[in-house]
């Protein structure tokens, strides 16, 4: 699975996911990737949010919808919701993977409760960080 | 205004002791080259939507990553692909489940928000879609990639469902140096 959540100059939001599924899957399963508010969601008022994960345990967490709400309603920080939802709720339901996030101030996420994930940021400046492992 | 943009590549159990150093910097490779693609277009003025859209495809016509090229296999030795796109100031989106012949997916879902007025569309319907809107179908043997297939193999062996990424399926890529998992 692939993702990435973007701010643009005129301060809007945009998150997108992609995927090939899961090894060995039957019967049409669909994971998280293509469900707006599990796999990808964004929204001015709070963040955009793409993630990469054991789907079934994505879809019922609803992880993406659920850490955009923690801030627009709770006034958590992008990286306090993100924690709350992928190293609590997703644990707590026996799931595992993790999220990219972005908010409306640039601020960002790459949380995750795997071994790793391959994941970059690049702000405006142009500032490169590309990490793989925990 | 300020810009960002922040990408992943999949999650799961990848550990720098089962990775080579020529995968490795494969990957960091394909990351730099994806992101920097999106970049560029937020620094220039462009939208978020086509930051994002243009930096998934890259990961998507790379085999390395589980989409698009890199999409692994089904217990029936296809490839199906998800995606979905979500727009920050309209609250619109767009999706689409279980394709077997669009090289972009990422596109389809941009153009089932773009120029429907569904969300979400799946299966042989969103492959109609696609043609009417224009876009060229792939013969399904364009995602074939012999690591994805031969884990599929190894996988059915064991007959288990396995996350892309997670420890088993690391084990089977040939490029692991540790020659001692199957």
């Amino acid at each position: 699975t692939v993702g990435c959540v973007a701010l643009d100059k005129s301060g809007n939001l945009a998150a997108g996911t992609s995927t090939g599924g899961m090894t060995n899957k039957r019967y049409n399963r669909i994971g998280d990737a293509p469900i707006i508010g599990a796999g990808t969601y964004a929204n001015n008022a709070s963040c955009a949010v793409s993630s990469t994960g054991w789907g079934e345990y994505f879809i019922r967490a609803m992880v993406a919808h659920d850490i955009a709400v923690l801030m627009e309603y709770k006034g958590m920080s992008i990286q306090e919701a993100a924690q709350e939802v992928i190293q609590k709720k997703v644990p707590a339901l026996g799931g595992d993977g993790g999220i990219v996030a972005i908010d409306r101030g640039g601020n960002i996420a790459m949380e995750f409760n795997t071994a790793g994930m391959y994941r970059a940021h690049m702000n405006k400046e142009g500032s490169l960080t590309v990490k793989i492992y925990k | 205004g300020s810009f960002g943009i922040v990408i992943h590549g999949g999650a799961g159990t990848i550990l720098k002791k089962n990775m080579s150093d020529s995968l490795e910097t494969a990957y960091r490779e394909k990351l730099t080259e994806a992101i920097s693609r999106g970049h560029e277009i937020l620094a220039a003025g462009g939208s978020s939507m086509d930051a994002v859209t243009a930096t998934i495809n890259i990961m998507e016509d790379s085999p390395l990553f589980n989409a698009g090229k890199g999409a692994v296999f089904t217990h029936d030795q296809t490839n199906e692909l998800d995606a979905s796109v979500m727009d920050g100031a309209s609250l619109n989106a767009g999706a689409i489940s279980g394709v077997t012949r669009i090289k972009n997916p990422i596109d389809l879902a941009r153009a089932v928000m773009d120029k429907s007025e569904h969300v979400m569309l799946s299966g042989v319907g969103a492959e109609q879609f696609a043609e009417e809107q224009g876009f060229a179908l792939v013969d399904p043997s364009y995602f074939y990639t012999k690591r994805r297939f031969e884990s599929l193999q190894r996988i059915k062996e064991r007959e288990t469902t396995e996350l892309d990424h997670d420890d088993k399926t690391a084990f089977v890529d040939p490029f692991i140096k540790e020659s001692k998992f199957g």
